[in-house]
């Protein structure tokens, strides 16, 4: 089903 | 200093209840806006974030920015000395080394007070982008939960995928597939029931079922919750705390992608 992103591919530090 | 009282303690016992299963220690970072809270769970799938904004408190006050750090299995311990309806009154010096909390019943015949020892948490703060997201549901927070529990029982994953004909959830797993598809809905008599779907275009997004049965801890918080999708991004499921806007309790899911 797929392989499970983190968020933090998405969200930048900010 | 910082003084926040709230009317009733309910919602913060309630936001801690939700939460706790996914975070353990997390900054309560208050300043003259209001208090507001950002966390990922340990495997960094998911992201939790809370804001109270300052009216959301009779009074408030807080003249310095200051990071409460907690232990969330220790603010559970205290806020179950508090009843729902109590008035709770937080408080904290500009360097604290400990939360006061003030519970008081409504009738103002019994005062309880803790202090609950605060940690040092280094916590990474992530920008989050503002998103025109593809599609928007709002819906019962307790629909939400049983379509997810239901769900679960069959697989690890679901589908979520919004196009003009609805709002379709689908799961496949060893014993079976299933699938609950929603459609605009609305309930003249009783607002609370309504089903709103905006789409600006169609979406298809996987996501894990078991962090989405852990955000409907929050679903005793609100009657309704928003679900926000766009494809490739991640997942918005967000309660709101009181009836002024901008208090929420958001939570963000990584999507599951390829296979």
């Amino acid at each position: 089903t797929g392989k499970q992103q983190s968020i933090l591919g998405f969200f930048s530090k900010a | 200093m910082l003084e926040a009282r709230l009317d009733q303690a309910e919602i913060l016992k309630k936001v801690v209840d939700a939460i706790k299963d996914l975070v353990q220690d997390c900054n309560f970072d208050c300043n003259d806006s209001g208090i507001a809270l950002q966390a990922m769970d340990n495997s960094h799938v998911a992201l939790v974030s809370m804001n109270l904004q300052a009216d959301s408190f009779a009074p408030y006050r807080c003249d310095r920015n200051i990071a409460l750090g907690v232990n969330l299995t220790s603010l559970t311990k205290v806020l179950r000395a508090a009843q729902n309806t109590d008035i709770l009154t937080l408080r904290a010096l500009d360097a604290p080394d400990s939360l006061n909390l003030v519970f008081e019943s409504q009738d103002k015949d019994r005062i309880s007070e803790y202090d609950l020892k605060l940690m040092d948490i280094d916590q990474e703060h992530l920008g989050i982008p503002e998103t025109e997201y593809a599609a928007t549901i709002k819906m019962p927070s307790v629909e939400f939960r049983r379509i997810c529990t239901d769900l679960m029982a069959l697989s690890e994953s679901v589908t979520i995928e919004a196009s003009k004909d609805g709002i379709k959830f689908t799961c496949s797993g060893d014993i079976g597939n299933g699938s609950v598809t929603l459609r605009q809905h609305t309930n003249v008599e009783n607002e609370k029931e309504n089903i709103e779907i905006e789409l600006s275009e169609p979406v298809a997004l996987t996501f894990s079922l078991k962090y989405l049965v852990n955000f409907c801890k929050a679903a005793g918080l609100s009657n309704t919750v928003t679900i926000c999708l766009s494809n490739e991004v991640p997942l918005l499921v967000s309660y709101a705390l009181t009836s002024k806007a901008g208090s929420n309790l958001r939570f963000y899911l990584a999507p599951k992608i390829g296979d």
